[in-house]
């Protein structure tokens, strides 16, 4: 379970603050990262640490793929759907659409 | 059935695009899909104009009052298709280029159609079926739930569990017979979907997402489109 990404460097909380801020940094650095205000930016040092952990999580539920930091990893998951995503979900058939029909599989 | 395919192999496919801070993955998963359809019937590769969907496609659907298009705030690919087909088609990027916001009024000239829709249906949620239209008619508009996607950055995603609450447009565009599961300790079989988030992200600008079950929704509403050669 460890992450051959991240070394520990000091024990405990407080190093586990210390490679987020790290983290942090660099995800700055690569997505060009910047906020209005201190309030701000400690608001999406929280979400991000919040995302660090969800990375964690879903690595655990899905370990075939690899997971970690994104360019949305500063956004909660309400606002990453809300804006990057769009899909009107309705699974409603407009007028024209028909069934495609059935094509052989078996050649 | 071949045991791989991919239409980025046989340039049915145009670059990873970027829709930015705007819900509209609804018209990139429109536009792929008649890319690629127009590629078929025309042997062109065409990059064709989301923004003409943004801004004037507001097709409702016609059994639900208040469920139309709109722009960056959300759309669906069968509808857009259905746009597509009234108003003629669309079109090139470069003609009506992206800005990924919805202010601007509605700019589209008839003239300047690059690609239109001859007709356009609803694949089964049948994976092989899926795989011989994708094989047959070009890369496929699909939806997908994006819950995982938020934190991917490679490889084959296989979760456990998925939510199949469908939020988000993709396209696919292939399948591989062989991405390897360390879970499941074997290979699995996957879908190739091209995503409209930069290149940067996650493998290249694509995602690829273990077939067989349906994860994360993905087989559960997939379109495919056929395209009718116009000369612009």
């Amino acid at each position: 379970a460890e992450d051959p990404l991240i070394k520990q460097v000091v024990d405990g909380a407080e190093g586990e603050a210390l490679t987020d801020h790290h983290h942090f940094s660099i995800f700055k650095r690569k997505f060009g990262k910047s906020y209005a205000s201190q309030e701000e930016h400690d608001h999406r040092f929280k979400v991000f640490r919040a995302n660090l952990r969800r990375a964690r999580r879903h690595q655990k539920l899905d370990p075939s793929a690899v997971h970690g930091v994104t360019q949305f990893s500063d956004l909660t998951p309400s606002e990453f759907r809300r804006t990057y995503l769009g899909l009107r979900s309705k699974l409603r058939l407009p007028k024209d659409a028909t069934q495609a029909p059935i094509l052989p599989t078996d050649s | 059935l071949p045991a791989d395919f991919d239409w980025r192999d046989h340039g049915a496919v145009t670059g990873v695009k970027n829709q930015g801070s705007c819900g509209s993955c609804w018209s990139f998963s429109t536009t792929g899909a008649l890319e690629g359809a127009n590629f078929l019937a025309t042997e062109k590769l065409v990059s064709l104009s989301e923004q003409q969907l943004v801004d004037c496609d507001h097709e409702c659907d016609p059994e639900e009052p208040g469920s139309c298009d709109s722009g960056c705030n959300g759309g669906l690919m069968n509808s857009a298709f259905e746009y597509t087909l009234k108003a003629g088609g669309l079109m090139r990027e470069e003609d009506y280029p992206y800005t990924g916001t919805d202010r601007g009024a509605c700019k589209f000239d008839k003239s300047k159609i690059a690609a239109s829709v001859a007709n356009f249906s609803v694949v089964t949620l049948d994976e092989d079926q899926i795989a011989a239209n994708l094989v047959k008619n070009g890369p496929l508009a699909i939806a997908i739930n994006a819950v995982f996607m938020q934190t991917y950055v490679g490889g084959v995603s296989c979760p456990y569990i998925c939510s199949r609450r469908l939020d988000h447009g993709v396209l696919l565009v292939g399948y591989g017979s062989a991405g390897y599961s360390a879970v499941r300790m074997k290979e699995k079989p996957y879908w190739i979907i091209k995503n409209s988030w930069g290149e940067s992200w996650g493998d290249g600008g694509y995602y690829k997402i273990c077939r067989g079950r349906n994860i994360c929704g993905v087989d559960s509403m997939v379109s495919t489109v056929a395209a009718v050669q116009t000369s612009s």
